[in-house]
Formats: structure tokens, C-alpha cells, sequence
């Protein structure tokens, strides 16, 4: 397109020196390049678009994209999981995959939190994916309020099992990715409780699905939630535990164990490190809000230089609609916001990072300041990714409105962002209890 | 807040709290470091009045949970001008690295812009105790609407700097070619409505509607 075309002409800077410094070298976005274009040519990805597919036939397309790419990652030997990240996003762009809460939550919560015989007894059977998991925590009638969660895990040291039950609807574990068709074990928060005191939310590896036949295991109760505002690929799921019996081994045990007389033993005061995970996923939420809302304005941004539209002077030809300030005042901050959500959410990954190495060798020092900025800037970012990603859209018109824009695919992917891992007043109040010590 | 008052020491991300003046030093070059003085000291004094309003409740008698509760708006306001004083201050810590001088322009720009579209978007927070007049918010949306000029030229760059490739956008109108218009037609063809030229529902429903109209 010829105006496109002399925007990029008449630019007064090389876009490649910023390309590097977002992806933190010249380096790094060569082999970024190089693995997304593995992707984004490989003909076993392409697919009619999941606007034209029914619900059933767009979880059947990300069911066989997610084992592809399982199958395709192993082939091109990449294992390193930001290499995978490229890898993926564009494997299959804003469709959430059917293995996505098994490499996202349900291993790394297996992994952090497993004693080294847990560590031993599943993690090879997760990487070769006989064992798929996902992580069930949200009850329907429970969120964010982790004390507030129903179900409960009551130990009986006659059998040295765990008994998980779900004592109300409003109990039934709802949302978790993935949990209705596609995964066969979930890690399940519950309530521990022996001889008759409760100890806390803990969690339990429980097999969901026989692992011959796939079938839900006696006692528990499966299904999809229904349709969504988007996230269509996805069986967000239910679940009813009906007194499942579980063995012993089976509570995550590196920070807390139940020995076989019953009795408790926690291995550091600390409870907030079995929310770890949540830290983790926090911190990267921010950045993923923010690429959502760089992609919206990619959009907007670039169609805007296409568009000609109405006339500023009486006779003139139709001026690119990017050219009208209200136009650009729609955008350009929105512009700027992504670079600055952009760089805010590397810089709480990269500290994530640091701390993380502190805190696995029990140094918690730093822990409350990591998990108050992770939590308001999970919710910040979101929150402007948000409301940007409709201005975005509304900025193109009538046709900002079909599904051909790709608004409508982003926004449903990011906005759910600003209630998963921590709904956003709760997680903005969790921050103001740090602001209040300090 | 607490530990502020007490004089004792601050999280590094939370130093800023011992160390904020009460006018702004804001003239119309805009110089970051004004900029980012000014998120400081709007979350330092948003984080100090709900630790006030929270401890005024308490001590008229109110149980800490009530207080926490009634106080619960003003910790959330609190919390966010907290995190965007950290990404404004993260975006010019960027801006001041090392790097191509062009380049470093660009993202000063940028940087301004959100700085002054933050503050002209929450003026009230920065008037309220005096830090800002007027006449500065007036200055303040002035310099926006001079950046948006600024940053027209490199618009389109800006955002082929994010290097999202196209299937990631999955979007007609955000090609990288800009070949949007006989794309959209081509979108449209796809759709299942259009796989007959007559659709089955003329048959069970259009079609003898109007014949029972004939009657």
C-alpha cells in the first residue's frame, strides 16, 4: 500500500534498534524471528478462520494444533520456554491451547512444590505428556478469597489417604483450563483438614481421567462450563469430587507434610510460597497485557494510515484518518502506553527471576514486595490494555466491529486478564496492605 | 506509610516515599525527571491519605477490617497511581540507556506523552494539594497535543518496531502490506452464508411467508 509505504520511508528512525531493545538484543530477535517464521509457514497450522467454525470444531482444531506442536517442538529441539512462547503464539495466535494450563500451571506448580520423590514420581510422565494436567483451584461460587475456597481434603491415617470432596454446587471447582475434555490430573487446592482441624489450603495431584480410556474416575463428576465471551478452543471446566480417595503421596509436600500418623509438619512459616505460582503467572500477565494492547494499536495504527476518509479542507482530496488529531489523540497515547507497559512488565519479569532464585533458597526477604508490585501491575496493565483495546477498535470504524479487524480475537484472549489469577480491586487492595506497612 | 512515618527503611521500589517536595518543578520542556517526580509525589500523597482516612477510622473506634473496608476506594486510587509512578518511572530509566541517538529520541517522546496524557487525564490528583496550578495542566495538555503532532511521522514505524508478524494479529485492516480492502472482500467470501447463492431459510421460512401473505 503506497501510504503505508511512504510512512516507512519517511521515518526518522531504523525500527530494528527498537525491535532489539524490546527483545533484548540483536541476537534475540533473530531467533525469534527464525522460530515464528517455522510457524507462521508451516501449511499443518493453517486452518479456516475460528470465526467461521461452531464450538465443537474449533476445540477439535486446538486439540490437534496442541499436539503438533508438542510433536513439532521435539522435532526443532527447542526447550527453551521462552523460545517456546514464540513458538506457540504464533502457532496458534490468540487461541488458547488445550495444553496451555499443563505447561503453564499444572507443571510448574508440580515442580516448585514437589518434594524430590513427588519430583521423581511425575514430572517424566508430564514431559512425555501421558500425564496432562491442569490447575483447579476457582470454585464457582469462590475466586480470589483463597480462604473462602469449600473444598476439603480430609486426611484418615486408617488408610493414609487424603478424602477430597466438594461439599456444595457452590463448591464445584469452575474455570480451570483445560479441565473439562483434554486433561487427565489437576493439582486441587483444598482445604486440609485432619482430626477435625483445618491446616489450610494445600495441594493435591488427583487423577481426573483413566489414562487407558480417558474416562472420569469414579467419584468425580466432569464437563465443560459452556460458551465464553471468547476463549472458544478452550474447555474451561467443572469438576465434582465426590469423597475421592487419594493416596498420601499425593499432597504437593515440599513446604508442608501430613506424616502417615496424621501428623501435620510444615516445612517453613512462610505460607505465601504456595503462592508461588501466582506470583509467576502475575508477572507475566503484565507483560502479555501489554503486547495485546501493542497489537491492538498495530492495528488501529496501521489501518489508519490506509483509511482516507471525510476532508479537513473544503476540495481536497480524503486525508489518511491518521492525519485528524482526534485520531491521533485516540491512539498515540495508547501508543506510548504499550511501550510503557511493555518495559514495566519485563522489568517485573526480570525481577521475578532474581527474587525467585532468593526465595527457592528460602530467603523470603523481598518476597511481600514482589508479590504487591506483581499483583498491582498485573492488575494496572490489564486494566489499560483493557479500556485501550476499545479504543482501538473503535478508532477503525464500522469495520473495527468484524471479526476480519482481529479486535475481536485479542480482546477476548487479554480481557479476561483483569479477573483470572486475582481479579483486579482484589489484587489492587493486596497491594495497598504493602503500601500501608511501608 | 507506617514505616515511612516511623522513619524506618523503605522497600526500594517504595523509597520515593521519604522523598517528595511539595511543587513541582515542571516547566514546558518537560524534563523527564519532573515527570517522574510528579507520579512520585501524587503516590506518595494518595498512598499517605489512605493510610490516613484508614488510621482516622480506627482511631474513632472502628474495628481494623471495618476501617480497611470503608478506606478500600482510596487504597485502591493509592495502589494504581503507585504502579504507574513505577511505569513511568521504568519507561525513563529505558529512555536514558545507552543507545542510537535517534532512537532515544523517539522514545523520549513517547515517554513524555504518556507522562502528560496521565497527568492531564488525572489532573485532580495533581492540583489537589497545590503541587500543580492551573495554568500547568493547561501547559501540560498543550505539550499532548504538540507530541501527537511529534510522533505522527513515525507512527507507522512505531508499530512495525513491536514486530508482530502477521499471523499473530490475525487481522485484515493491521496487514503489513496494507492490502486491506480486497482482503475484507476475500474474508467475506468465507463466510458459510455465502456457500449458496440461496440460502436453505428462503425455503423454510421467507418463501412461504409470502405466499401466506398472498392469500
Amino acid at each position: 500500500n503506497p501510504d503505508l509505504q511512504k510512512e516507512r520511508d519517511t521515518a526518522t528512525f531504523d525500527p530494528l534498534l527498537l525491535t532489539n531493545r524490546i527483545d533484548g538484543g540483536p541476537e534475540k530477535t533473530r531467533r525469534r524471528q527464525y522460530i515464528q517464521n517455522l510457524a507462521a509457514t508451516d501449511p499443518n497450522l493453517v486452518h479456516k478462520h475460528i470465526s467461521f467454525m461452531d464450538r465443537s470444531e474449533e476445540y477439535d482444531t486446538a486439540v490437534k494444533n496442541a499436539c503438533y506442536i508438542v510433536k513439532r517442538l521435539k522435532e526443532l529441539n527447542i526447550t527453551d520456554p521462552t523460545e517456546e512462547y514464540w513458538y506457540r503464539h504464533i502457532a496458534t495466535p490468540h487461541e488458547a491451547s488445550a495444553m496451555a494450563l499443563h505447561t503453564g500451571m499444572f507443571m510448574p506448580t508440580v515442580r516448585a512444590q514437589s518434594t524430590p520423590e513427588q519430583y521423581k514420581h511425575w514430572i517424566p510422565d508430564c514431559e512425555s505428556y501421558k500425564i496432562i494436567g491442569t490447575y483447579a483451584q476457582t470454585e464457582m461460587g469462590h475466586g480470589t478469597f483463597l480462604r473462602g475456597l469449600e473444598t476439603t481434603a480430609t486426611y484418615s491415617p486408617m488408610t493414609e489417604e487424603f478424602i477430597l470432596n466438594s461439599p456444595t454446587v457452590s463448591s464445584l471447582k469452575w474455570w480451570p483450563g483445560n479441565l473439562g475434555k483434554t486433561t487427565n490430573h489437576a493439582v486441587v487446592m483444598a482445604h486440609l483438614t485432619i482430626a477435625g482441624k483445618n491446616y489450610g489450603m494445600h495441594g493435591f495431584v488427583v487423577q481426573t481421567r483413566d489414562m487407558d480410556d480417558h474416562t472420569t474416575m469414579p467419584g468425580i463428576t466432569l464437563g465443560d462450563i459452556g460458551p465464553k465471551f471468547g476463549y472458544g478452543s478452550n474447555d474451561n471446566g467443572f469438576m465434582k469430587l465426590d469423597h475421592v480417595r487419594v493416596p498420601r503421596e499425593n499432597m504437593l509436600a515440599k513446604f508442608a507434610e501430613v506424616k502417615k500418623d496424621g501428623t501435620y509438619i510444615a516445612k517453613t512459616k512462610n505460607t505465601k510460597l504456595t503462592y508461588g505460582t501466582m506470583v509467576f503467572i502475575r508477572a507475566m500477565i503484565a507483560g502479555d497485557a501489554a503486547r495485546g494492547l501493542a497489537q491492538c494499536c498495530t492495528i488501529a495504527i496501521r489501518y489508519s494510515a490506509v483509511r482516507r476518509q471525510s476532508e479537513i479542507k473544503p476540495g481536497d482530496p480524503e486525508p489518511q484518518i491518521m492525519d485528524f488529531q482526534t485520531q491521533q489523540y485516540k491512539l498515540f497515547p495508547l501508543l506510548a502506553t504499550s511501550y510503557a507497559l511493555l518495559f514495566a512488565g519485563s522489568s517485573i519479569r526480570d525481577t521475578y527471576f532474581r527474587i525467585e532464585k532468593d526465595i527457592q533458597r528460602g530467603d523470603t526477604k523481598e518476597l511481600p514486595e514482589l508479590h504487591c508490585l506483581s499483583s498491582g501491575l498485573k492488575a494496572f496493565n490489564s486494566w489499560a490494555a483493557n479500556s485501550g483495546m476499545e479504543v482501538c477498535r473503535m478508532s477503525c470504524g464500522g469495520h473495527g466491529y468484524s471479526q476480519a479487524s482481529g479486535f475481536p480475537k485479542i480482546y477476548t484472549d487479554v480481557t479476561p486478564a483483569c479477573t483470572y489469577e486475582g481479579e483486579n480491586t482484589v489484587l489492587m487492595l493486596q497491594c495497598a496492605r504493602f503500601l500501608m506497612k511501608m | 506509610a507506617e514505616a515511612a512515618v516511623k522513619g524506618q527503611p523503605l522497600a526500594p521500589t517504595l523509597s520515593y516515599l521519604a522523598n517528595t517536595s511539595s511543587r513541582t518543578s515542571l516547566t514546558p520542556q518537560f524534563n523527564l525527571d519532573s515527570l517522574v517526580a510528579a507520579y512520585q509525589h501524587r503516590a506518595a500523597r494518595l498512598i499517605k491519605a489512605a493510610a490516613s482516612r484508614f488510621q482516622g477510622l480506627m482511631a474513632k473506634g472502628m474495628a481494623r477490617e471495618d476501617a480497611w473496608n470503608a478506606s478500600s476506594v482510596d487504597l485502591v486510587r493509592a495502589s494504581d497511581a503507585h504502579c504507574h509512578q513505577f511505569v513511568i518511572s521504568t519507561f525513563v530509566s529505558v529512555v536514558n540507556e545507552k543507545q542510537n541517538k535517534d532512537l532515544q529520541k523517539v522514545l523520549k517522546d513517547l515517554c513524555q506523552l504518556y507522562a502528560l496524557y496521565g497527568i492531564s487525564k488525572n489532573s485532580g490528583d495533581f492540583l489537589e494539594d497545590g503541587y500543580m496550578t492551573g495554568e500547568q495542566i493547561r501547559m501540560v495538555e498543550d505539550g499532548v497535543l504538540v507530541l501527537l503532532a511529534v510522533i505522527r511521522p513515525n507512527a507507522v514505524t512505531l508499530v512495525d518496531a513491536f514486530d508482530f508478524n502477521d499471523r499473530i494479529l490475525d487481522s485484515v485492516l493491521g496487514r503489513y502490506d496494507g492490502q486491506v480492502y480486497d482482503n475484507l472482500l476475500k474474508f467475506a467470501q468465507e463466510s458459510p452464508l455465502n456457500d449458496t447463492d440461496v440460502h436453505p431459510s428462503y425455503y423454510k421460512y421467507l418463501k412461504p411467508l409470502a405466499m401466506s401473505s398472498k392469500l
